[in-house]
């Protein structure tokens, strides 16, 4: 464990814990995808199957529980909590995400550490994840509400990809065998992708706060 | 045969 890699898991579970505060605080979620946070929740659930196989340590179980249970409380929020459901922008939220979900998984099939169900199960997690952000991305250029995607979430997200990049590097140096092919091109992907929803967020947002400007 | 590595990356 290192200090990017530290950070990085830390910026990633706020950026959740904020935009799960924020809906329940605001009992509204306009301008959330509700299919990237299915995707996140996927991801996670794909992922840590191992939970019950593998320990690893203290901090990684932890952690693993506080993903699937946050990601899963931000689903059950959108799906079910009968004020916050109301303000889903269903009829712009209409990414087809079962296209990410069924290419990711043949990807996996073809790209993986070992032809295991666990390693492809992984395989396809790293690479959901970096594709997850996909329908976020283009409920924002149509609806440009930020009014529930904070400053803070945009941030942490932010953070969690810049840290885990120093991670890769610094594991790179340190390391002599780190070779997480899979994880840093997928990785590397996903922050490409993350910077145009960046682009477009702040775009939005300018274009909010100018609107906000006394006439 | 080269066992993966485990993933200890959240």
């Amino acid at each position: 464990m290192n200090i990017f890699r530290l950070a990085g898991d830390m910026t990633h579970l706020l950026s959740i814990i904020v935009l799960l505060l924020k809906i329940y605080a605001t009992k509204s979620c306009s301008g959330i995808s509700l299919k990237t946070q299915e995707l996140y929740a996927l991801v996670f659930l794909a992922r840590y199957l191992d939970l019950f196989t593998d320990f690893i340590s203290v901090y990684n179980t932890i952690m693993k529980v506080v993903f699937i249970a946050s990601s899963l409380a931000i689903v059950w929020c959108m799906r079910l909590h009968p004020l916050v459901k109301r303000s889903y922008d269903k009829e712009l939220d209409t990414f087809r995400h079962y296209f990410l979900i069924g290419g990711t998984f043949v990807l996996a099939l073809v790209l993986n550490e070992k032809f295991t169900l666990q390693e492809i199960l992984w395989a396809f997690s790293i690479y959901l994840e970096a594709v997850a952000i996909l329908p976020q991305l283009v409920l924002l250029q149509r609806s440009g509400n930020v009014d529930n995607l904070t400053g803070q979430y945009v941030f942490f997200l932010g953070a969690y990809r810049a840290f885990y990049i120093l991670n890769w590097i610094y594991r790179y140096l340190t390391e002599p065998r780190f070779t997480r092919w899979i994880a840093c091109v997928s990785g590397i992907v996903q922050t490409g992708i993350y910077a145009d929803f960046f682009y477009y967020y702040f775009i939005s947002w300018k274009n909010n706060s100018k609107l906000k400007l006394p006439a | 045969d080269k066992q993966p590595e485990t993933h200890d990356e959240l």
